[in-house]
C-alpha cells in the first residue's frame, strides 16, 4: 500500500494540473530554493487533512489556491495502491477548495469519486496508521521543532499513539 | 490508559536504543521525568556519544541534536509503521558522514515502507531509487521535471 | 526618540532594498505595522522574488527565509559596523547557487570587516580566504588543526 | 581593529588549553558535527559578555566548564588589535569562571591583565559597536528565530540600534 500518484491542481505554486507518479521504495524530490519542493508536502497535507493552514503556510485555506491565476478553485489527489493489485483495490482521496470570494470558501472531500466528510477520510486512512498524530510527515523545521519542544509536549507525542 | 501509555513508553524506548545507536556513535535513552505519573511529567532524551559523557538533549551541537530527534521519530514510527513516510529537508544540520548514515538507514527502511524525501544533500540523493526534479521558471509556475533513475547498486 | 527610531529604521530600510536585491533576484522592503504610532506596532518584511508577487515572509520557501533573514541582518549590521562578524552555520537552508552569493557577499564585505564563520558548504568554504579545522577523537576533546589556505583567485 | 587571537582553556570541549590566531579577512571554520566549532562562537559569545548561559546551552555558568577534567576553572581570552598596530594599543578581554563547588562559583572579568567589571567591558566594547543588541554574532539557528520572531520583537531590534 503506497502512494501510487499525486495530482495537483492551481495549488500553491502548481499552476498548472501536474500528475507526479510515485513508486514504492526511496523516492527523493529535490531543486532550487523556492522552486516547489516543500509544496509537494503540504499537497500531501491538505489532500489527507493532516494539518492546519498554518502549517502549509497560508493564514487562510483560500491561500493555497494559486495566486497567479485567475481560476478560484485548487484540488489535489492522492491514489493509494499496491503494485498487484487490481484497480478496484486502489484509494483515491481527493480534496477541494473554492474560493467564492464575498460568499466564502468551501472545502470538500472525496473518496473515490464521492463526497465524504473528513472523519470519513480519517476513519479510512488511520486504518493505516496514516494520521496526524503519527508524525509520517516531517516537514522543513519540525526536527527543530522536536528538539526545542518542552519534555510535557514531547510525551504527549506518546499518549497520541498511546 | 496508564497501560496503554506505558506500553508504548517502552517500545519506543527500545527502538530508540536500537537506533540511535545505529545512527550515531553512541548510546541513548528516553526518560520520564515522572516515572511513577507519567501524565504529570514530560519525556526527556538523554544521549552519550562515544567518548563522551551522558548529557540531555539540549547540550548537544547542532548536528547530534538533529540525528536524536530523528532516532526518536523513526523509533514511534517504528511502533506504528504507516505505508509511506514524507520527509522535508531533515538532513540539514547533518555533516557528510552522518548525512551518509541517514541516507543508508532510509534506504534500509524502504524495504518495508515507501520514502519520500526532500533533499539537496548528494548523500541523500545518491542512495535514493530515483529522483524527482522541481523547477520554476521566471513565471513562477512550478513544475516536476523527469524522474532521474540513480544507478541500480 | 521617535526620530531616533525613524532614521534608524529609514537607514536600515534603505539597506535592505539594496542587499536584498543583490541576495535574491528581487526586490523587498521594510514594513511598520504602525508608521503613525511605531512603537505600537511591529515590523514585517515584505519581498517580491523575481517573477513572483509581492508575499510576506512567513509564506516563502525555506531558503527564501534565510536569504531574507539574512538580508535583514546585514540591513542593520551596515547601520552599525563592527569590527568583527561571527557567523554559526547560516547557509544551511541554501540551495548551491544562494550559497554561493552569499559567500560572495561576505567576501566583498569582509573587506571591511574581518568576518568569522562556521560552515560545512564548498561555497563558503572556498570564497574565504582560510578555515580553521576543529575536530575530535574519540576522547572528545576538541582540537584546532591546521589552518587551510584557500587558493588566492 | 579585529579579533587576532582566541585563548581557550578548559572551557566546554576545549580541554586543552588552545590559542587560535585570526587574520582580518574572511575566515571559515570546518569540521565534523560535535567537534566544537559552534563552542568557539561560544567562547566569544561567553568571555565579551555578550550572552547568558541559556543561548550558550548550559542551564548554569558552572556547565560551560569542562566536564571531563577535574580543574573547575576555565577561562577566555580574545586579543583585539590593528595589523599595524603596535602591543600597548592593543585590547584584551579576558573572563574566568570558576567552580567553588558547595560555596559556590565566581566570574571575573579582565580589561588587558588588570579586573574589570562587566559594565566597563561593555562600554570600552560598545565604542566599537560590540554589543548583545549589535547581532554581530549569528548562532546557530539564529537565522530562524529572526524568521519565525513576531512583528513587534523584530521591531525591537531596530529600537535597540536607535
Ligand atoms: N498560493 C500560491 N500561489 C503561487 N505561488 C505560491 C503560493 N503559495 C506559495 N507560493 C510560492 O511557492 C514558493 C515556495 O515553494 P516551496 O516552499 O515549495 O519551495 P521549496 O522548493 O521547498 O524551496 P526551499 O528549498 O527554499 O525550501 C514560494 O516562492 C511561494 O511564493
Ligand atoms: N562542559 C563541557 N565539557 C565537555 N564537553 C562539552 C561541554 N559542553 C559541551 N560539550 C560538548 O561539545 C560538543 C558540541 O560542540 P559544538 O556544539 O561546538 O559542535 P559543532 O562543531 O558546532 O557541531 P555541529 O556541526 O553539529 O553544530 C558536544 O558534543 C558536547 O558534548
Ligand atoms: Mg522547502
Ligand atoms: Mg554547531
Amino acid at each position: 500500500m503506497h502512494i501510487q500518484q499525486i495530482e495537483i491542481d492551481n495549488f500553491k505554486s502548481f499552476s498548472n494540473k501536474t500528475i507526479i507518479p510515485f513508486e514504492q521504495g526511496f523516492t527523493t524530490i529535490s531543486g532550487p530554493n523556492g522552486s516547489g519542493k516543500s509544496n509537494i508536502i503540504d499537497s500531501i497535507l491538505f489532500c489527507l487533512g493532516l494539518s492546519s493552514s498554518r502549517t502549509m503556510r497560508a493564514e487562510k485555506l483560500t491561500d493555497l489556491i494559486n495566486n497567479a491565476s485567475k481560476r478560484r478553485e485548487a484540488s489535489v489527489s492522492i491514489m493509494f495502491g499496491n503494485t498487484d493489485a487490481s484497480d478496484d483495490e486502489k484509494v483515491i482521496v481527493t480534496r477541494k477548495i473554492k474560493d467564492s470570494g464575498a460568499s466564502g470558501y468551501g472545502s470538500t472531500y472525496y473518496l473515490n469519486g464521492k463526497v465524504a466528510t473528513l472523519t470519513e477520510i480519517h476513519d479510512r486512512l488511520s486504518q493505516h496508521n496514516i494520521s496526524p498524530g503519527a508524525y509520517n510527515v516531517l516537514m522543513q523545521g519540525d526536527v527543530t521543532g522536536i528538539i526545542n519542544m518542552t519534555a510535557m509536549e514531547r510525551r504527549k507525542i506518546i499518549d497520541e499513539i498511546a | 490508559k496508564l497501560n496503554a501509555f506505558l506500553t508504548a513508553f517502552e517500545n519506543v524506548d527500545n527502538n530508540f536504543q536500537e537506533i540511535f545507536a545505529e545512527l550515531s556513535d553512541g548510546e541513548g535513552h528516553l526518560v520520564l521525568t515522572n516515572p511513577s505519573d507519567p501524565f504529570n511529567g514530560g519525556l526527556t532524551i538523554e544521549a552519550r556519544p562515544r567518548g563522551k559523557r551522558m548529557q540531555r538533549m539540549e547540550a548537544m551541537s547542532g548536528g547530534e541534536k538533529s540525528l536524536t530527534a530523528l532516532a526518536f521519530v523513526f523509533s514511534f514510527q517504528r511502533y506504528m509503521p504507516a505505508p509511506f513516510y514524507a520527509f522535508d529537508e531533515v538532513d540539514m544540520f547533518l555533516d557528510g558522514i552522518n548525512a551518509e548514515k541517514l541516507a543508508h538507514m532510509v534506504k534500509r527502511q524502504s524495504e518495508a515502507a515507501q520514502f519520500i524525501v526532500v533533499s539537496l544533500r548528494k548523500p541523500m540523493l545518491q542512495n535514493s531509487d530515483r529522483t524527482v526534479g522541481v523547477t520554476q521558471k521566471r513565471d513562477g509556475v512550478s513544475k516536476v521535471t523527469g524522474v532521474m533513475l540513480q544507478h541500480a547498486s
